[in-house]
């Protein structure tokens, strides 16, 4: 697979992340380190398993505080593997998880990046997976390359 | 040529995208 740019993956997200209908602001990188937004998604992603009761643990005013952001991105992290574990019956193994330190407190893209990319693994493994690969399938043929990437990656880490 | 529609690029995604699909979901009921 040929190496991409660091903030390529970020980048190329955020552009797949435009294609949710969300209520928190999901425009810019700074806009997803509160992991609200992201939040958002993974209960459209798997509404059994990120309950509102589950989104409800998210911090919704995390403001100028970064520690409250990065308490959100653990949740939000915590319960990807767990969606990954329970719900997808696979293991993530030698992944490289996010350093989430970075994502709160500096808004680091290569770092969003690779949360980002365990979201879109949510996503097109999740069991009504076709509406994202179909709604992927129409955008930009480069953003597609990119995913394409994050998704392979992800498959060669996952153990069943 | 990547930009090109109708590419050798636009084919590979187009398979593998295809292939991500027919793949089957953890949780799908079994057939029958």
């Amino acid at each position: 697979m040929p190496r991409m740019a660091d903030d390529e993956l970020c980048e190329s997200l955020l552009i797949w992340v435009q294609t949710f209908n969300l209520d928190a602001p999901h425009e810019t990188i700074q806009d997803l380190t509160d992991g609200v937004a992201l939040g958002e998604i993974l209960c459209q992603i798997g509404s059994s398993f990120f309950t509102s009761s589950w989104f409800g643990r998210l911090k919704k005013d995390a403001g100028e505080s970064w520690r409250i952001r990065v308490s959100n991105l653990k949740k939000v992290q915590e319960g990807i593997l767990d969606f990954y574990n329970e719900e997808l019956g696979q293991e993530l193994t030698d992944f490289q998880l996010p350093d989430l330190s970075q994502v709160g407190e500096h808004a680091n893209p290569v770092e969003l990046g690779r949360l980002l990319q365990l979201v879109l693994g949510c996503a097109v493994n999740c069991d009504h997976k076709e509406e994202y690969i179909s709604t992927i399938m129409g955008l930009e043929e480069s953003v597609q390359h990119v995913v394409m990437g994050a998704i392979q990656e992800l498959m060669t880490k996952e153990i069943p | 040529d990547p930009g090109k529609p109708g590419s050798a690029n636009e084919g590979v995604l187009a398979n593998f995208f295809n292939s991500l699909l027919s793949k089957k979901s953890v949780n799908s009921p079994s057939p029958g």
